[in-house]
């Protein structure tokens, strides 16, 4: 039996903006530590990983590991249903074909009950290594949502440049060019400012599909802020928070040298 | 602008 119940249900609203036009359907894991999905874009350009931990739900209660196979578009459908400060729970059984979805309105005055039928997804997991990466900059969610898109209008390619104490957003196309960079802040406690942290001050430069970049910043409203963590030659990491026991996690394959 | 990679040669499946 699984039942998971999350007074905030909000969070599930926002996270699965983040992730239905990227994936389609994924597995969601259910096990005593929380609840899990992975998944890859079709062109395998970018990988999506949401981790919600047990301790995000006021009750949680996972017999044995569960898979809940979910289409997302329908689990989009059925979570608008839910207004923002619904409470609410995910329940199945210990071996599913349908996962409820139960919302009560704040002041428990509204109950509403859905089934979502689950299909067999057969998706490779990816096994993702440990990395040391070159830079780590943290920025407003707001700000990184506003960056892409501004920057989307000259080209289909965002470059991301981090060297000391600054991170720098370009694109080039046939319009034009622009160049948004962004210093870091004295006091890095507060989530209106930006923190650039390198590995041994070498500077870093990659390119990345815009597209992507903005089908991440759909996740916005999960928090206040956005880590980019990058590696010369490696995959770029966008991550918003979720609260302390979860996280929205992209991984998007860089754009190489012909 | 570059050729996009793909995240297979970077992670490998479990």
């Amino acid at each position: 039996m699984f039942e998971a119940r999350l007074l905030q249900g909000s969070i599930l609203k926002k996270a699965l903006e983040g992730i239905r036009e990227l994936i389609t359907s994924g597995n969601w894991e259910c096990s005593s530590a929380g609840i899990s999905m992975q998944g890859m874009d079709p062109s395998h350009v970018a990988l999506t990983v949401l981790m919600l931990q047990n301790d995000l739900f006021d009750q949680f209660r996972c017999d044995r590991n569960v898979t809940l196979g979910l289409n997302h578009a329908t689990f989009s459908k059925i979570l608008k249903c839910a207004a923002n400060d619904d409470i609410i729970t995910l329940k199945a059984e210990d071996q599913p074909d349908e996962c409820n979805l139960l919302f009560q309105s704040a002041n428990d005055d509204k109950t509403s009950d859905f089934i979502i039928k689950l299909t067999d997804i057969d998706q490779e997991t990816l096994g993702i290594p440990d990395t040391e990466y070159a830079a780590t900059v943290k920025v407003p969610s707001v700000e990184f949502q506003r960056i892409c898109r501004d920057l989307s209008q000259f080209g289909d390619t965002i470059i991301i440049s981090v060297k000391k104490g600054c991170v720098e957003f370009s694109g080039t196309g046939e319009i034009g060019s622009a160049k948004i960079a962004l210093k870091e802040s004295g006091n890095v406690d507060d989530d209106e400012k930006v923190s650039v942290e390198m590995d041994k001050d070498t500077p870093c430069s990659l390119s990345f599909a815009s597209r992507y970049l903005n089908y991440f910043t759909k996740a916005t409203s999960l928090s206040d802020t956005v880590t980019l963590q990058l590696c010369p030659e490696h995959p770029l990491v966008v991550s918003y928070d979720i609260g302390d026991n979860g996280s929205l996690k992209y991984y998007l394959a860089p754009k190489i040298e012909e | 602008s570059g050729k996009q990679s793909s995240l297979m040669s970077f992670f490998k499946k479990k």
